[in-house]
Parts: structure tokens; C-alpha cells; sequence
């Protein structure tokens, strides 16, 4: 059957933080989130792929509002030589645009039409985290209307009321 | 107010394709998934981080169903020169365990949390994809059972039916 697309979601009120070259063995990332949490800092979306390099370490990024950035940033930098993860990237002109949807899974054209509309009008994909009900894709900021607008036409949701969503 | 937890979710059925080394410009994302999306391939979670290094690429993770392992890989060596990646990595030794949850983005405490019980239990993270309403986390399948006894254990749910979750 058919998946349910239900809506386009997007928020420019969030900076990224990547803390690069993380020792990639167990229990690095609980300092990471450990040193973010005594700091009351809330998080959106912690984006972590595989490390393929021979360097066995790898990159774990994660959103949240720009208020609460430099506040993140001093926290993690307390930790720096705890956890020896190599550097932090601290970008506070993103943008995030997800589908949000239902029954994804099991049609995965809607990603590639998703991907399409962003790549044809030249957005490029910074960060890309999907799930079965929802795909995210952060962008530079300047380009987030644009996306929403490309988005909203793939699927043809032009005129919509965009979704409120939660998750 | 608390977060609400809702459950955990294990999946053992699912392989891993790394696409390694993907030039970080706008269309790549959308020609990997048309391929996948060509040979009706499900995805279920698609991760990528940002690109760091001087070198302009990054590398895009997604999981599938093992039994579609093979047709995804033909699928993308295929597609391999025109889309110009370096290589992939396809593993077929993956578990994964979710945390279900609500409001889980005012509360960064539940994923250092979730994080220290896997941490602590010496299990690997070797990706890691969240929202405000489920914190996945990719491991050895071998180390699949023992994470997810780890995570009830941490939130206390002990005893309690699997959450049967949708996305
Ligand atoms: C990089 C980080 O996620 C590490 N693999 C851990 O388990 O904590
Ligand atoms: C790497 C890939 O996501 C690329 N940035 C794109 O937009 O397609």
C-alpha cells in the first residue's frame, strides 16, 4: 500500500555540534552525552556512523538550540582530555528539514524522492538521520526555505498547513 | 516532567551497508537511494555525519533486511562509477536495540544514560541515530541480548513485555 506522508517539518533554531575523532570504544559517547546532561542542555538529533578509517576513532554529532551552544561547547571542552576525542566543529547556520510519514520502511522511494528534490535544486545533504517515520536532513540555513519548498513540491503538499510534529 | 518510556526494541534480521567515501555535493545521497530504491530494496535506518575532513566526503550507512544484503550491494557497484564513492562495506553481524520514549529531547539525561548502561557493559556503539521519540543504537549482534538487558536494567524495565514500536 501506499505510505502516508504526513507532513514537512523544519527548524532553523538549532546549532550542530561534531565532536570529532572520538575513540571509538565503549563508553565514550556516555561521556559525551554524560558531560551535555550535567549541563541541562537539551539535545535533538546525535548523529553517530560507523568508523571505517584504520584510525578507530569516529565522529558523533548531535543538534541543539544555538542558546545553548557555547554553554555545550565549554562542557565538552572540560572533557576533552577524559574522553581524547580530537577537536570539536561548532555550526550554528543550520537548517533541519524533515518528512515526516508513516509505513517509510517498506518504500524506500520516498527517501530517494526526498534526496532528489533537494539534490536537483542543488541543496547539498549535510547530515541525514531517518527512521521509519520520519526522514531529517540538516542543510545550510540559507538554503532551508528552499528545501521546504522543494520537499513540499516532490510530494506535492504545495498549499499544506506544514505538520506539527512531534519526534 | 519525565520522560516517558515507553520500551525497548531489539532487531537481529538487519545488515549494515556502509557506502564509503561519498563525494559531499549535492544529488549522491539521492543516486544511492535510487539504486537501492530500483531493485525494491526496504531501508530502515539511514545515517550519515557530516563530512570533517579536507577530503569532501563522507560516508552514508543504512540498514536492510539481511536477506536483501547481496542485491543491495550488486545494486550499488553498478551505480559505483557514476556516483564516484570509494568503496562499500557491507556487515551482516549487526544488532540493534532501541529505546521508545517521549519527550526525550527535554531530557538529555536519558540518552548519557542509555549510553553509560551499554558503556559500562563494555558493548560497542558503532552508530548511533536518535529523536525526540527513539534512540537507536547499532552493536555486534553477539552483544545484542546483553545490550538490551543492559538498557532495561538502566531504566528499570525489567520484566516488562517488549514494546512492540512502529518507526
Ligand atoms: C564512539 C562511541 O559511540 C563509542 N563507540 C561508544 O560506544 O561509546
Ligand atoms: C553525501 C550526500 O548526502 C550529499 N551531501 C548529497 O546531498 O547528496
Amino acid at each position: 500500500e501506499q505510505p502516508i506522508i504526513a507532513g514537512v517539518a523544519h527548524d532553523r533554531s538549532e546549532a550542530k555540534i561534531t565532536v570529532v575523532g572520538v575513540p571509538d570504544t565503549p563508553g565514550t559517547a556516555a561521556q559525551i552525552f554524560e558531560a551535555v546532561a550535567e549541563a541541562e542542555i537539551n539535545i535533538d538529533m546525535i548523529v553517530q556512523n560507523v568508523s571505517v578509517a584504520a584510525s578507530g576513532r569516529t565522529d558523533v554529532s548531535f543538534t541543539l538550540p544555538k542558546a545553548e551552544g557555547q554553554t555545550a561547547v565549554a562542557a565538552l571542552d572540560r572533557v576533552k582530555a577524559a574522553i581524547g576525542f580530537e577537536r570539536l566543529e561548532y555550526d550554528d547556520q543550520i537548517g533541519k528539514v524533515s518528512l515526516i510519514g508513516v509505513g517509510m520502511r517498506s518504500h524506500p522511494g520516498v527517501s530517494a524522492k526526498f534526496f532528489k528534490a533537494l539534490g536537483e535544486r542543488k541543496i547539498n545533504m549535510e547530515m541525514i538521520s531517518t527512521s521509519e517515520i520520519r526522514i531529517s536532513v540538516v542543510t545550510r540555513a540559507d538554503e532551508l526555505d528552499d528545501a521546504v519548498r522543494a520537499v513540499h513540491s516532490a510530494f506535492e503538499l504545495d498549499g499544506e498547513a506544514e505538520a506539527t510534529v512531534y519526534g
